[in-house]
């Protein structure tokens, strides 16, 4: 038996959306820690992990750890009939091969209940080890997002490049090229409008733009994103669930020939 | 010319 109540229902209907058009189903693996996914896009080149910790939702019940397969596109769509200000409850019975979605009103005088089917799905988990990054950036979200939007109508790939000095986007196409640096700026009003760099070795990665602007699909979740780089490992792009959680996404980057 | 590796050459199947 598994019932879980998410008081502030939207925090789900936007992780539908910043997950959905990477992945089309998953596997949510649901046990006494939380409820959480890992799953890779049709390609393998990009991976979203998520995580929602039983502590933030207001009644969490989890018999056994098991794993709901689902069509991110139905869920979405179900979701997406939840108010904003609804409370969500997903419910699954023990072998049921349905998942329920129950919403309620904040003031109690709409209950709705979404039954969706589940399906069996084959996925392949990695072991993604722990890692001490050597380079991380924390910065707004919505200037992560205008970059990558801005950058993708330039060319198709980012070079990435973080030294003392900031942090370069870089992109090229037939057009022309582009260049975008962002400077350590944490004497701001407010901290989410903050870009702080952390710099171990400076690291230079280039990644495909189409995936990364795939990733802001996450931007109504957290005001900061955190990009982390390494030489010749995947970036990790996290936005945070509150103190819920997470979405993490791990882009491979493109490699020089 | 850059091309793409999959994420499985960086981190552990299974």
């Amino acid at each position: 038996m598994l019932e879980l109540r998410l008081v502030q229902g939207s925090l789900l209907k936007k992780v539908l959306e910043a997950i959905k058009d990477l992945v089309n189903e998953a596997n949510f693996d649901c046990s006494s820690t939380g409820f959480s996914l890992q799953a890779m896009d049709s390609s393998h080149v990009a991976l979203v992990a998520l995580m929602l910790r039983s502590e933030g939702f207001e009644h969490y019940r989890c018999d056994r750890t098991i794993s709901i397969g689902m069509n991110l596109t139905n869920m979405a769509k179900m979701l997406k009939c939840a108010g904003n200000d609804d409370i969500i409850t997903i419910k699954a019975d023990d072998g049921s091969d349905t998942v329920t979605f129950m919403f309620e009103s904040p003031s109690q005088d709409k209950i709705s209940d979404f039954e969706m089917k589940l399906m069996e799905i084959d996925s392949e988990h990695l072991g993604i080890p722990d890692t001490e990054y050597q380079s991380s950036i924390k910065m707004p979200s919505q200037e992560f997002l205008r970059i990558c939007k801005d950058l993708s109508s330039i060319g198709d790939t980012v070079m990435i490049s973080v030294t003392k000095d900031g942090v370069k986007f870089t992109t090229s196409g037939d057009i022309g090229t582009a260049n975008i640096v962002c400077r350590q700026n944490t004497s701001v009003d407010e901290p989410e409008n903050a870009t702080e760099i952390k710099m171990q070795e400076p690291v230079s990665l280039t990644f495909a733009l189409r995936y990364l602007n795939s990733f802001t699909k996450a931007t109504p979740l957290a005001n900061i994103v955190t990009l982390s780089m390494s030489a010749d490992l995947p970036i990790v792009v996290e936005y945070k669930i509150g103190d819920m959680g997470y979405v993490r996404y791990y882009l491979a980057p493109k490699i020089e020939e | 010319e850059t091309s793409q590796n999959g994420l499985g050459g960086f981190f552990k199947r299974g």
